[in-house]
């Protein structure tokens, strides 16, 4: 049974595509079978940057076993005229593409910075649901509502809506088993500034509220995103025929962060 | 006659509200009657900034000589069922409300990260458009597409074709003036990485090729953002009945960012 990770967030540029990738390749890294399913139609970042990879590794000779792809197929996106018949289709197209993802241990599905009648499929077809956000309130912003007068919580927002109506949908469907909501701090400072300190307790007190529980998060590092055009995260780096890692004090850590990342995510043991 | 600034990036969280926000209370510092439009209709950070700040200032009886606010008006969005008949609207509901800017001196557009109708029709109409772009070929991907292979470019992307599309509108319309383009570079990293001149470098080269020049930019810094809840700038700090700005080296190279930034829009002075 293929385990669905859903990287949500309708705030834009808040990570997603960034975690998508450096999931995949920790899952595939651990031997497990991935499958990737880009949901982003228009900008397609995590689709580049996955065809980086494969244009890479035939241009500098590394075999698959050293650099390994995920399964990734085109999205059942349905470009009818009438709403109401391209919401049909893309739900029976969304259908069909679990199955033929079936083989597959995890499937990742990176969510456009935008509310789409995919992304919706897809998040109340998620076993799990990883919400990057930005250490900001403007980010926070998307979540709930702040009351700025008391500096209490007023309410949910459109993507913690969002999140509940897919919990709503996948309960109305009969599908057993609820879906672990996981929020992670990312582009985080090093510092631990009053802004970082404020955010973390407005997101405790609402992780209670709404159903998300907070993971280990990523900070502010160039290793995330430099190495985009090569296809490559830092977890590929000193495989047979890649470049190896810098011994800098961000690598380190960086690799620190994405393990524990993918430890606090519980994910099921799928090798027994 | 208003000009027109359109802060545009398809691309999400690139710092487009940030930009906004910064560049509104900067020009009202300056004496200058200032209007805001925002087009983000779903996640509305503009506005909510723009409500922080009101909410603030009763709160803690500040007036609006030390808190200046825009004119801010209500976007022209259509809900209308048939696309063309919304897009009619729209069109017509954008040339009304520019009208109803006519008394300001500039007028701030804030876009989503999205290509929207409303988005398509505030680009035709920029006399300036301000781009602002985080440090990354992630980015980078939605102006032009790179080969993996020569590094070379290949073409312009999504983004840029957007911007190219309205200077034709606006050509075809029979507007007098191109449109000013300007790429700010937002959350740049203290240290010049490798990863910080390679995207200049190709910055650079892609800035002749498709018509934009490159601004002074932002620092990743928690001030640009820490103020949000409030509706406050790093520019409101130390106003009558406004907390102090700290003596922090952040603070005073922030401002600096800042003031730089705008004197590299060469705007009009309307004041002659
Ligand atoms: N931890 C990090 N450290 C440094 N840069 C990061 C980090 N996470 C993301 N970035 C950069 O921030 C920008 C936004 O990240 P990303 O594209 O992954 O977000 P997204 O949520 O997928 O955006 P969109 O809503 O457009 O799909 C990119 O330029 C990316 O390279
Ligand atoms: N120079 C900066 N330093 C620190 N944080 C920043 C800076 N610029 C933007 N941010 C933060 O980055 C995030 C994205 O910025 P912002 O919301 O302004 O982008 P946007 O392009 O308007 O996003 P969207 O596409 O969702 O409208 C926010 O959390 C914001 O507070
Ligand atoms: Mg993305
Ligand atoms: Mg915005």
């Amino acid at each position: 049974e293929t385990h669905v990770i859903v990287i949500g967030n309708e705030k834009g540029g808040s990570g997603k595509t960034t975690a998508a990738m450096h999931l995949i390749v920790s899952l595939m890294k651990a031997g497990y079978e991935v499958g990737a399913l880009d949901l982003d139609i228009r900008q397609k970042s995590l689709s580049r940057y996955l065809e980086n990879r494969v244009k890479w590794a035939i241009q500098n000779e590394v075999d698959q076993a050293a650099l390994p792809v995920p399964l990734i197929l085109p999205p059942p996106f349905s470009k009818l005229d009438s709403r109401e018949q391209a919401y049909a289709a893309e739900t029976k197209g969304f259908q069909d593409i679990l199955m033929k993802f079936a083989r597959c241990d995890f499937l990742v599905i990176d969510c456009p910075g935008a509310d789409t009648h995919l992304s919706r499929l897809a998040h109340a077809h998620a076993d799990t649901i990883v919400t990057p956000m930005n250490d900001s309130f403007v980010d926070f912003d998307l979540l709930a509502r702040i009351d700025s007068q008391t500096g209490e919580i007023e309410g949910p927002s459109l993507y913690a809506e969002m999140v509940w109506e897919a919990r709503q949908t996948r309960a109305r469907a009969g599908i057993m088993g609820g879906i672990d909501w996981v929020v992670m701090r990312n582009r985080m400072g090093a510092v631990n500034a009053n802004n970082k300190k404020r955010v973390g307790k407005m997101l405790d007190q609402l992780s209670k509220r709404i159903g998300f529980r907070l993971s280990k998060g990523f900070g502010e590092r160039v290793i995330y995103r430099e190495l985009f055009p090569m296809g490559l995260t830092l977890l590929d780096l000193g495989a047979e025929g890649v470049p190896k890692s810098m011994t800098s004090m961000s690598h380190v850590t960086a690799r620190f962060e994405i393990r524990t990342f993918l430890a606090s995510l519980n994910l099921p043991d799928k090798r027994g």
